[in-house]
This record gives C-alpha cells, structure tokens and sequence, in this order.
C-alpha cells in the first residue's frame, strides 16, 4: 500500500461536465415521459371506472416545492423506510455492537450515562438501542401541576397560538387544523360538547350552575351520578394515584364573563363552528400549538404532557418525508401530508390533541395502549386504498384517516386516561 | 420525528383598573419555552 500511495501517479482531469449533463438531460426526459405516460393510464382508468360506476383510484399525494421537493416525491419512501427498519433490525456482532453504538452516540449525541441498560451488549441490534428506555429519575417531570410537560426529548420548531385554525409553519406559511386532525368531529362514546344528550348551554345558564357551560369537564354521567374531570384525578378513589395537577387556588382562576358575553358567544350555532374551537364560554379559551422535533440521537419514546384522557385516534396513512428542520421549512403542509396519528381528547381546560408524525427514516409509531395499530405497514397502505374506493362507492369524500374510539380501563372516563409523564409510546426505526 | 401539540387553554382575562398591571394576565397560558430551545421530557413547555 505504502510503494503504491507513493509510487502511483496522480493525472488530474476535468470531469466531462457536457456529458453528465447530457445524461441528466436524457433522464429527466425520460423521467417526464413516464409520468406523463402513467397519468394518461390512470385518467384512462379512472375514465373508464367512471363510466362503469365503479370507485376511482386513491391518487398520490403530489407535493409542491423546491427541486429537492420533487425529487423527494418521485421517491418511493415508504418502501425505503420500511427496508431502513429491516436493515437496523439485523443482529450486529457481539463485539461490533459497543464500539457501534459508541460510535453512533457520537455523532448523534448520544448521552449513554443515561440509559437505563448499562450494558450496550445486550442491544442486538441499532432498532432496539434506538428504542432504548432511560434510567428512573433521568427525566424529572416539573413540580408545578399547572405545567405542560415536554412530551420528548427535542427542540422547539414553532410554538404558539391558532388563529382562525391556521397552524403556523414558517413565517407566512400555513397549514389548516382540519388538514392536520381531520375535518370531521370525532366519533366519540363521550356526550359530545354541542350534544343532545347533554344538557344544552342555555339550560346550564338558566340553573346558574357554577362551570356549568364547560361540559367537557362532565365526563359521564353513571346511573344519574356526573362526574367531573378534576373530581376523578384528585378524588380518593382515582386508579393508580393520578396526581392531583388541577389548580386549586381560585384567585389564580379566570374571572367569569357575563351573561351578555356567554349568550353572546352562544349566538354562534354549533353548526358554524369547527369541531375542534374551543367550546368554553365561561372560561375564555384558545387553541395553543407546540411542534418538537426529535433529533436521531433523541431518546424516542414520548409521554404525556398533561393529565388527560385520550378518546379516539385517528391514523392517516399518508406519505413518510422526512421532518427534519430544513424540509420543514420548505415543504408546505408537512405534517398534513405525512403518516401520523392523532390522538383526540380531552383535559381539564377542554381540547387535547397529541400527533406523532413519521418521518422517512423512524416511520413506525408505537401507541402502548393500542395494540391493533399498524403504522408503515404495506397492509395500512391497502386498508386506505381500499376505504377511499368504499367512500367514493358510497358517494362521500374519503376522510383520508381511520378512526378508533377507546375504551379504556375507565368506564367513566369514556377513553384511555393517561397521567401527566406517563409513556405513551414511541417511534422506532422503519 | 415530530410531535404536534394541539390543546386548548385558558386565554386569559385582563384585570380590572383596581387590580393594577400584572405582568401575567390572569389565568392565562403562559409558554415557557423559545424557538429553537431543546427541551427533555418533564420539562415545563408552559403554565396555566
């Protein structure tokens, strides 16, 4: 090696530039006639279903953007994440996995100190110390029990408040709240906010019950008895010892608003408003948003921010870009366009919702109390498929997700409690 | 990989002339956090 380094004579050339982009040319042709060729097969096909009266395609997503952008959709990400799990699930060497996982904790910024396995022998492979847990105490959760928890390990992307349910992405781009949760109310065991079988608004205001307008806080009502959400964490019986984070000091409370500002605001028919707006008329509400993104070298399983009880999810099989900050920024919708998974309900001050978007290369995500979900699954592909042509064969636009409701251990809750810091799941790889 | 928060918390009230100025308003969120901040799980992101 030694005589040949130094031996062997180094010619430098220019690299043939005409040529290369030539050959770009030439692809790029060639790229452009095939699209162009499989959307006159698929208008062809979606003509002759038409016709027919059969239900048309599920069309991909076709995103706008930079040039990275559309190279980015041409890919086919979610089979090339699906590989990347495989791939990381192969068994290392035993003596490769120390100085491996070293060395990835290096680059990524691994804090190994951390880690609740001492050992990184026990780590078959990159998947499973990817999904690693953390030593008890590691992560202490605030002390003050008016706080939001930090659901993960990551870094502040956006933070703020929704006007007119319009998230904010970058400066002057924005994304609906509809797009990102879904525009249809979820189907809930719960009495919904506007429902009939709750008692109304105006009936409330009539009784002069105290709160009485913030029926999200009136869980269920069993065998005539109704119980509030803050009597349940705090009360003597609650399962498992949830915290008692509701705030007790009144004067720290909002004042209450008028009657005038309550009918006022009630003038406003259920129908006009969006499923997800706030539904408080005593207490004045609105919509906070956070987005944290989680770095390769993040500790990835996330936990509960808040005690709260989750009701439903919903699972949008979309596409997997990755979410790093740099697509964020140029990638308009991201969050709507990628597979996620929305979990709808409901805390002490009214609307929760938590989504875990995937990226290309973590696209599965694990919910620990839902088992049958399948996230970047070939089968998860087929199932939407399949629910856009029975939409469309129904005559009804496809709501682009499928929805659960829970159970939960809690029958009175009507949902799958969750207390604040508890772990909910997590991302791992592919 | 991203979480996506979306919750509903108190707006807040502004106080009466006889209260005074407070620098928070009162039971108003209030976020605890800045752009770009890296944050662990447990952390407070902000306050009712």
């Amino acid at each position: 090696l030694n005589s040949g380094l130094k031996n062997t004579k180094i010619k430098w050339e220019p690299i043939p530039i005409a040529l290369g982009v030539s050959f770009l040319g030439v692809w790029q042709l060639y790229r452009v006639q095939r699209r162009e060729r499989h959307t006159q097969i698929e208008r062809k096909e979606n003509e002759e279903a038409e016709s027919l009266g059969r239900p048309k395609k599920r069309e991909r997503i076709r995103p706008s953007g930079p040039w990275q952008v559309q190279i980015m959709s041409t890919l086919p990400l979610k089979a090339l994440s699906r590989v990347w799990g495989r791939f990381n699930e192969l068994t290392i060497p035993y003596y490769l996995r120390v100085p491996g996982f070293k060395l990835y904790s290096f680059i990524f910024g691994v804090n190994l100190s951390e880690v609740a396995e001492p050992d990184l022998h026990v780590f078959p492979n990159l998947a499973s110390f990817f999904y690693r847990t953390l030593k008890p105490g590691a992560r202490p959760l605030d002390p003050n029990p008016n706080a939001v928890l930090s659901p993960a390990d990551g870094k502040i992307i956006q933070f703020g408040i929704i006007e007119h349910g319009e998230v904010e992405q970058v400066k002057g781009v924005t994304y609906s709240l509809d797009a990102l949760l879904g525009s249809t109310r979820p189907k809930s065991r719960a009495p919904s906010i506007a429902g009939s079988e709750t008692k109304s608004s105006e009936e409330h205001i009539k009784s002069g019950e105290q709160d009485a307008i913030r029926t999200d806080e009136e869980f269920a009502n069993v065998n005539g008895i109704s119980y509030t959400l803050p009597n349940l964490f705090s009360g003597p019986e609650s399962k498992g010892g949830l915290p008692t984070e509701m705030p007790t000091d009144q004067s720290t409370a909002p004042a209450p608003s008028s009657e005038a500002e309550v009918r006022a605001d009630l003038a406003l028919s259920d129908a006009s408003r969006p499923w997800w707006a706030p539904a408080s008329t005593k207490t004045p509400s609105a919509l906070y948003y956070c987005v944290i993104y989680l770095a390769p070298g993040d500790y990835h399983r996330f936990h509960s921010p808040v005690s709260w009880v989750v009701e439903s999810r919903r699972h949008f099989a979309g596409e997997l870009y990755s979410v790093s900050p740099y697509l964020q920024r140029t990638l308009p919708g991201l969050f709507t366009l990628n597979e996620r998974v929305v979990l709808l309900g409901r805390w002490r001050w009214g609307f929760f919702s938590y989504t875990p978007v995937g990226a290309t290369n973590v696209g599965s995500i694990k919910i620990n109390f839902d088992r049958e979900l399948r996230t970047n699954s070939l089968n998860t592909d087929t199932a939407a498929d399949r629910a856009a042509e029975e939409a469309a064969a129904r005559g009804e636009p496809y709501s682009g997700f499928a929805e659960a409701t829970y159970e939960g251990a809690s029958q009175v809750l009507g949902g799958y409690s969750l207390k604040r810091g508890e772990e909910m799941g997590g991302f791992q790889l592919g | 990989s991203t979480i996506v928060l979306v919750f509903e918390a108190p707006k807040g009230v502004r106080p009466t002339l006889d209260e005074g100025y407070q620098e928070k308003r009162k039971g108003e969120f209030k976020w605890n956090i800045k752009d770009g901040m890296k944050v662990k799980v447990g952390e407070a992101l902000g306050f009712v």
